[in-house]
């Protein structure tokens, strides 16, 4: 009745994308807001 | 909603493994209390994020079931569109038969292609999840599967690939955490959202929350998520200024900036410099950003992500709708 689930912690995608030699220009450019996961209108 | 640069492919995220279907597939998905749908990846998907990642193949699956329903899933990092079905979901010795959930059609390359996990498993209240199915949790305690309708989630100080942490389903580990649980409400009972009565920076009280704030707990957000309207205040109470990378500050003065402190369920649980400090290869990031996204009230929104929840061992009570925080061990 009670699990334990190891976590494991990953790149981000900055040092993925360094990795696999992609330009990291347009990163920058990206726009967004955190809050849009919580509106419920957009799920 | 303002659209102001993003800062989160700097961060990291935590996962774990599940397995679905008979004989079972495995998958790395992100355990996540802002969100209440099930979905990896399949071999529906032929867009180049889903080749990176591994697949969930129905057709090698005994005990898979379609249902014809098609539903797009929106992140804060971005959307993708998913199919549902039902199957076994095996997570460690528990199994769950007859869950609902998303085998994805479509992924957006960025940020898909780029993250180390493969799906999400969210662990939000059915409200927010598609309408008319299950979510994990739901199935999990109509069929008796957990000792305590409870899950709690420990981030380690020192996390790396092989051990960041783990989650607990069913109980909480009191070698985890010292001292007293402090459990504060759920205001509503979608996210696991809570009542913020006050924040302070060091000794001054902001008094931004004098109206009331509420703060969602969510371990699949990383960085603190602060109501944009007091972005500028706060960065300049921490002398921080903005770049390309973030809001830096000297390395060297870290030490002594101010401690934070939110005050929640009448007790203020701090968050040192050294914790909402990031040192990302000699470059120190206030681990913030901001959202104009209002509470669903009215009320400023904050996220308690990842960094907040390093410091404090956090307990998601599904019985009691309320969330304990103690100091992380």
């Amino acid at each position: 009745g009670m699990v334990r689930i190891p976590l494991r912690k990953g790149r981000s995608v900055q040092e993925v994308m360094r990795e696999k030699g992609v330009p990291e220009g347009f990163l920058k450019n990206l726009r967004g807001d955190p809050g849009r996961k919580y509106q419920l209108n957009k799920s | 909603v303002a659209y102001e640069p993003l800062t989160n492919y700097l961060d990291s995220f935590y996962f774990g493994e599940i397995s679905i279907g008979t004989p079972p597939q495995n998958f790395l998905v992100l355990f996540d209390p802002g969100s209440a749908n099930l979905w990896v990846p399949s071999t529906y998907c032929q867009t180049p994020a889903c080749g990176n990642h591994a697949r969930f193949n129905p057709s090698l699956s005994s005990t898979f079931s379609s249902i014809d329903v098609t539903y797009t899933l929106c992140y804060g990092f971005g959307d993708l569109s998913v199919a549902l079905g039902y199957d076994t979901v095996t997570i460690q010795n528990i199994i769950i038969r007859n869950q609902e959930f998303g085998l994805s059609l479509s992924e957006p390359s960025t940020p898909f292609y780029y993250l180390d996990f493969d799906g999400i498993l969210g662990m939000a209240y059915p409200g927010i999840g598609i309408s008319g199915y299950n979510t994990l949790m739901q199935n999990m305690l109509q069929q008796s599967q957990l000792a305590e309708p409870i899950f709690s989630f420990y981030y380690s100080r020192n996390p790396t690939y092989s051990y960041g942490g783990e989650v607990i389903l069913g109980g909480v580990d009191p070698q985890l955490y010292s001292g007293e649980v402090l459990w504060a409400p759920v205001v509503q009972e979608l996210y696991w959202k809570i009542s913020i009565e006050e924040f302070s920076i060091g000794l001054s009280a902001t008094s931004w929350c004098s109206q009331g704030c509420h703060g969602i707990v969510d371990t699949g957000s990383f960085r603190l998520t602060i109501p944009g309207q007091f972005m500028s205040a706060f960065l300049q109470a921490l002398g921080a200024e903005e770049s390309d990378y973030g809001f830096i500050v000297n390395c060297s003065s870290v030490p002594s900036m101010p401690t934070l402190y939110f005050t929640i369920s009448g007790a203020q649980l701090p968050l040192p410099p050294s914790v909402y400090v990031l040192n990302n290869d000699g470059t120190c990031v206030v681990g913030v950003e901001s959202t104009y996204v209002p509470s669903a009230s009215g009320q400023p929104l904050w996220i308690l992500g990842n960094l907040f929840l390093r410091q404090y061992y956090s307990i998601f009570d599904l019985a009691n709708n309320r969330v304990g925080f103690a100091q992380s061990a």
